[in-house]
């Protein structure tokens, strides 16, 4: 799974999510990916977008939980997509992770599994890839 | 002043001490800082959130390290099934695409639903048909294997727990390709 967030010059939020899915999955299954609200979401908030155990992040409709926490439970950035991906997904058996972005430009991309393929940059400045572990 | 940002991913898994080769890993940082640094020139220039995560997310599409696009896993019968969505946070409109086979690139599939659809998702045949009558690429089912990928299958199919041993040497990826989500 492949995805991307971003805040433009306006102080406009986007999100999109792209995946080819699952090895060896039962043909017509789908996951989180092309679920708003459970693999990608946007607001005026916040923008995320997903991956992971795609049935867990459905029932958790994580991406969307991260802008709820923010909008109704006052949480930071930092406070909702921690309390998503190292609380609830796990609580449920899910692993993966997000990446996430809100209208201040912070970034967060946190995730419960071992590694994950992530990248990011701010306009002036050098872009950051790397595989986190 | 907005700090005008990008941030993109190619997956999340599982790193087996086997799996850990330095110059796929070079490759991996490579592919990902140039969609990067793409990503930041169009926000310089003035770019929609919107139209740079579409266009992000379409070059990971055609870079055939990620799951998506080009690269894209099999699914059990060794066909592939491809889904995506985009979402403007400006307006919450929201666009996708689940089940197709013949897109080229699925995220310009789920944006030209946000724009041009008054629905939010289509599936399989239905998702094709409308991505067609919007003039997007399309292309053979085969289009986005890879040999990789093919082998990733086989091994799913010869052994039904791959997805547990996680011992074994795989393919000197960064994240073993056998756990990674997405």
């Amino acid at each position: 799974t492949v995805g991307a967030v971003a805040l433009d010059s306006a102080g406009n939020l986007a999100a999109a999510t792209s995946t080819g899915g699952m090895t060896n999955k039962q043909v017509g299954r789908v996951g989180d990916s092309p679920l708003p609200g459970a693999g990608c979401y946007a607001s005026d908030t916040v923008a995320v977008s997903c991956t992971g155990t795609g049935e867990v992040f459905i029932r958790t409709l994580a991406a969307y939980d991260v802008a709820a926490l923010m909008n109704y439970g006052g949480l930071s950035l930092q406070q909702a997509t921690e309390r998503v991906v190292m609380e609830k997904i796990p609580q449920l058996g899910g692993s993966g992770g997000l990446i996430a972005i809100d209208r201040q430009g912070n970034v967060l991309l946190p995730f419960n599994s071992e590694g994950m393929y992530r990248g990011y940059g701010v306009v002036g400045e050098a872009p950051v890839a790397a595989i986190f572990r | 002043m907005v700090r005008a940002t990008i941030a993109i991913h190619g997956g999340a898994g599982t790193i087996t001490r086997t799996s850990m080769d330095a110059k796929a890993e070079q490759r991996y940082r490579q592919a990902l800082t140039q969609i990067v640094a793409s990503a930041q020139a169009m926000l310089a220039s003035g770019a929609s959130a919107l139209d740079v995560v579409t266009e992000a997310v379409r070059l990971l599409e055609e870079c055939p390290m990620f799951n998506a696009g080009v690269g894209s896993v099999f699914t059990h019968q060794a066909t592939h099934e491809l889904d995506a969505c985009v979402m403007d946070g400006r307006t919450l409109e929201a666009g996708a695409v689940a089940g197709v086979s013949h897109i080229r690139n699925p995220v310009l599939a789920a944006r030209a639903v946000l724009e041009h659809s008054p629905h939010v998702l289509f599936t399989g045949a239905g998702a094709e048909s409308f991505a067609a009558a919007q003039g997007l690429e399309m292309v053979a089912a085969d289009f986005f294997s890879t040999p990789g990928r093919r082998k990733q299958l086989e091994r799913a199919q010869n052994q039904q727990k791959v997805v547990l041993d996680h011992d074994e040497a795989r393919s000197g990826e960064p994240l073993d390709p056998d756990r990674k989500m997405g």
